[in-house]
């Protein structure tokens, strides 16, 4: 990629525990206008995953663009896709950059 | 006159 070029990468979190375990914050019409992970819970999904991080950008789930989505919106639609027994596992699209 | 220059900031929730 080029230097100026945002870098994203997806991240598969399988779900391996009853919960994701991850807090957002952020929304269209906030300071943080895509949700950001702000903490990793111990022992959940995406903790065991170890490949998200606390202060990356969730740009996408399962495909799905969250720009323009308000705070409850976007947690709604992670909260469903991790409920979802359509999928074993749950797809962010996440970036560094904010 | 008050002018809010900034977004409000986020709830934040556990998922």
């Amino acid at each position: 990629p080029g230097l100026l070029e945002p870098t994203s990468t997806l991240v598969r979190v399988p779900k391996s525990a009853s919960t994701l375990g991850i807090a957002i914050e952020g929304g269209a019409n906030t300071r943080q206008p895509l949700p950001r992970i702000v903490t990793i819970q111990r022992g959940g999904s995406a903790h065991n995953c170890g490949q998200l991080k606390v202060g990356q950008i969730i740009l996408e789930v399962n495909g799905v663009s969250l720009r323009g989505r308000e705070h409850r919106d976007a947690a709604r639609l992670i909260a469903e896709a991790f409920k979802s027994k359509e999928r074993d596992y749950v797809d962010f699209l996440v970036t560094d950059f904010n | 006159r008050e002018k809010r220059l900034t977004l409000p900031p986020s709830e934040i929730t556990l998922l």
